[in-house]
């Protein structure tokens, strides 16, 4: 079962549309195997953006670097994950 | 479950779990409930649509469909949710009971079966289906891109790899073409709704293009009212307009294939998620969300039934 262990989900919030296409730019780097869970679509539109753990700084230096403001939806993709596994057995057992 | 009285619509459920309930649901009502197969999938698993009749013959009818994105969790908990509402709000509430006196409704909750397993065995965060691609070790196909609307235009990728890869061909994707000859089958079909999740918003066509649909200050109306109903239960914000001015280009898409083929009320549903979880919802949300959505539906189907055409 793949493991999400470390993965976030950040929240981008691209001001105009010049910033809108820097986010296409990160979509397009394609080893940074990132999972956009709501994509660059109009200004002022959230971006969510799950993050595998080893592309997480690099990411986020090429938000700063480009001053796109960005907040951390989710810390750790693979805890949420777990809450929603027990959460299921547990009805499941009731 | 012993029954659909008992099944527990405040958590997730497994593939099995949900066809369980199917079968459990049709043989509580046989006069209004029976489930059809519509097709297999990729992997062999049975497509099965409820169909909601109360007679007739190849009456007018609504489609509804859930779970085409395999990890959007809510909208195939909500699915299960609406079918026993429908079930037992027939013959108790008049404006329900009107609809189903005059139109059948269809009902597929699980319109990616093989995804909606491999969320549960292996990827939580699988979306796409499980098809391969020759010449790709890349798998699975948006199932939303692979309709023969504007199919292959900007709005949807050609590399296998991505999320929106729309497939070599339109309709090569089993599970769209199940849904596909079932509709040309039919041929009776006057609202067609396709439910995703996230980030509440109730869309109309086109995605594909710019150009308007020549229906599109009803779909507006219809789209505003439903809007209205759904946030007057809890509050929830939703938008609402074409998909190619409210997000952004999406091509081959599901309702804009419906609505060229003269299905005029065709709207796609984005749900909740009010906070930060994303597809990652709370099961504790799971109600309140099939709740709120339900008084939109109930519109748009009121609005079909009182407008025929």
């Amino acid at each position: 079962k793949e493991d999400f262990v470390g993965h976030q989900v950040l929240r981008i919030s691209a001001a105009d549309e010049a910033q809108v296409q820097m986010v296409k730019e990160l979509e397009d780097l394609e080893h940074l195997q990132l999972d956009f869970w709501r994509g660059p679509a109009q200004p002022g539109s959230p971006i969510d953006v799950r993050v595998p753990f080893p592309s997480i700084q690099a990411v986020k230096v090429f938000l700063e670097a480009r001053g796109l403001r960005y907040t951390i939806m989710i810390e750790d993709v693979q805890s949420l994950l777990d809450d929603e596994q027990e959460q299921m057995f547990a009805s499941r057992s009731r | 479950a012993r029954s659909t009285n008992t099944f527990n619509y405040a958590t997730y459920h497994t593939l099995e779990e949900i066809y369980d309930f199917m079968d459990l649901l049709a043989a509580e009502h046989p006069q209004l409930v029976s489930k059809l197969q519509i097709g297999s999938s990729y992997e062999g698993r049975p497509i099965y649509v409820l169909k909601f009749s109360t007679g007739g013959n190849n009456r007018p009818a609504i489609w509804i469909d859930t779970g085409i994105h395999s990890r959007e969790w809510v909208t195939q908990a909500s699915g299960v949710w609406f079918a026993k509402k429908i079930a037992q709000d027939y013959g108790q509430d008049p404006a329900f009971t009107a609809i189903l006196d005059n139109m059948d409704i269809f009902l597929e909750i699980v319109t990616n079966p093989d995804g909606f397993a491999f969320t549960h065995s292996k990827n939580r965060m699988w979306r796409k289906t499980r098809s391969l691609t020759s010449g790709s070790t890349c798998i699975g196909v948006d199932p939303n891109r692979n309709w023969d609307a504007g199919f292959g235009k900007a709005g949807s990728s050609s590399n296998p790899c991505s999320e929106t890869y729309r497939g070599k061909f339109a309709n090569s994707e089993v599970e769209v073409k199940s849904i596909v000859d079932f509709v040309k089958e039919h041929g009776n079909i006057k609202a067609f709704i396709s439910i995703h999740s996230y980030s509440q918003l109730l869309l109309y066509p086109f995605g594909y293009k710019r150009e308007s649909p020549a229906d599109k200050d009803e779909l507006d109306q219809v789209a505003k009212s439903a809007v209205e109903a759904l946030t007057s239960l809890y509050g929830t914000k939703f938008k609402y307009g074409s998909i190619i001015t409210t997000i952004y280009q999406a091509s081959g898409g599901t309702i804009d294939w419906t609505y060229d083929q003269g299905i005029k009320y065709s709207f796609t549903f984005e749900l909740r998620d009010t906070g930060r979880y994303g597809f990652l919802l709370p099961a504790s949300q799971i109600i309140p969300t099939a709740q709120e959505t339900w008084l939109a539906l109930l519109t748009i189907m009121e609005h079909t039934l009182n407008h025929p055409y």
